[in-house]
């Protein structure tokens, strides 16, 4: 059964999409089967994979709009495409409704989680994309997810704001029946700059087992692959980014077995 | 008559707070009266200058509830410290709840605009830092602006995303007595990424007049300032991150002159 990977930070431009696409393929490239669904209603993700969401019937909004039990909707809202090692739900623009919508629906928080039982058993596992903003999609997130990875940009600015995503984590982890587990992996960490090494030694002192080994470095190549609508690995699976994802994509499986 | 530079862009981690903070040093270099203002619910900008929104009895937030009239607010919120060479309005997360707040009040998009009028004419320039969200926030901000200036990441998704920002300000210009006037400075640009290069000029191509000449490259300066809580002249005015930035804060007095 799928493990559901939630990639979250409510702050803007850290990673997470990259990070969702690229780690999913790397895990896909260890002969896994992978789901990666984007939850984010500007669709970075799907825009990334050339799915344009305004041209597309069926996305992620379908299914906090199902009926009960409804297990076409998955039919409808995963593409497959030749070339894509990964299974992907689009996302839209009308996702930023939902806050609204449901906002005097019942358990509207476990929605995900719920639909997400049809297809687990399909996948080894299943990464969601979440938007940098803390609401109904993102508690979504968090409370089917397994493992929330959050992207940290290694300044101080980061380190502050994550109390917001910590602050999330501690309310649901009142009323959940297991609490949400979480581990930080510092992305775009920038070698020459004193403060990102100084910050990254604070986030492990702080946060201990819960920081990845791994590190993805600034790596001018995750911006050329994103304009080609590629990941890395399609663009040179040999750059050190891409090296850096299989690494932590192989963190995660080790951890699976532990 | 202060000018008022709106600092937007929807996507997050796009250098919005540092080029409001750096903008508003390098005009006040230039013997400016400057005032800069945290309308982000996230208080980067006011955690950069160790402003700790938590700790304050008096910030943006109280603009939106004063009584009509209220001169005093002003005098409340704007803080200045030895050392500062901008004054400034810290941000607090309570603004986050004006979204609904606000919800059935009239011209809620006109609050920041009327009350500035209070304060304009003791600045030459009123910087206004905006969350990355689409929102009753960004609206004031936009409605209130003489210019408003929008940091662009150069990469696809950047400029994909930017649409978003574009349509908000088309529809507000259907109902503003002058539109919305709108200038895009590329930011982060990395020069080695051919990527960058490209949508730059795809930039320069279709919005011409409307792109900025001065370009802000990637320096890893910038974060080191953020986490010393300093803007970057403070650090090292010669580093090439500065001069842009002054280079910038010229580009807009000159054209503020024809
Ligand atoms: N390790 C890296 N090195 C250099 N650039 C990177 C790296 N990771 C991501 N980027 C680039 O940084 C930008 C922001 O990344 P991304 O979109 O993944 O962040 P995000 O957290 O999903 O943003 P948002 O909050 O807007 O959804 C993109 O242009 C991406 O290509
Ligand atoms: N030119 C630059 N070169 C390198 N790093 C930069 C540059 N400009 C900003 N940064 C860094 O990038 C990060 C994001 O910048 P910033 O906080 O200004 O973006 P933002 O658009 O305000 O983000 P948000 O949407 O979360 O408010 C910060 O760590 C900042 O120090
Ligand atoms: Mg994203
Ligand atoms: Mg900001």
């Amino acid at each position: 059964e799928a493990r559901i990977l939630a990639v979250a930070n409510q702050k803007g431009g850290v990673g997470k999409t990259t990070t969702a696409l690229t780690l999913g393929a790397a895990l896909a490239r260890l002969g896994r089967q992978v789901l990666v669904m984007d939850l984010d209603p500007h669709g970075n993700a799907s825009v990334h994979l050339a799915f344009y969401p305004e041209n597309l019937d069926y996305t992620a909004y379908d299914l906090f709009h199902a009926e009960e039990g409804d297990s076409g909707v998955w039919e409808r809202i995963v593409k497959r495409r030749e070339g894509m090692c990964f299974d992907f739900v689009p996302g839209h623009i009308r996702l930023s409704e939902l806050e609204v919508d449901l906002k005097d629906r019942r358990n509207k928080g476990l929605i995900l989680s719920e639909s997400l039982a049809q297809v687990r058993g399909r996948y080894d596992y299943v990464l969601v994309d979440c938007p940098p903003h803390v609401g109904v999609l993102l508690v979504n997130a968090l409370v089917a997810s397994d493992l929330v990875i959050i992207p940290i940009q290694t300044d101080f600015l980061a380190l502050y704001g994550i109390r917001l995503l910590f602050d999330t984590i501690r309310l649901l982890n009142k009323v959940l029946p297991r609490p949400v587990r979480f581990k930080a992996l510092a992305t775009m960490f920038d070698k020459r700059a004193s403060a990102c090494r100084r910050i990254l030694r604070l986030m492990r002192d702080k946060l201990g087992e819960r920081v990845f080994d791994t590190v993805i470095n600034l790596d001018t190549r995750f911006r050329e692959a994103c304009a080609q609508g590629r990941v890395i690995f399609e663009l040179d699976p040999e750059t050190r980014g891409a090296l850096e994802y299989t690494q932590l994509a192989r963190e995660i499986e080790e951890h699976e077995n532990t």
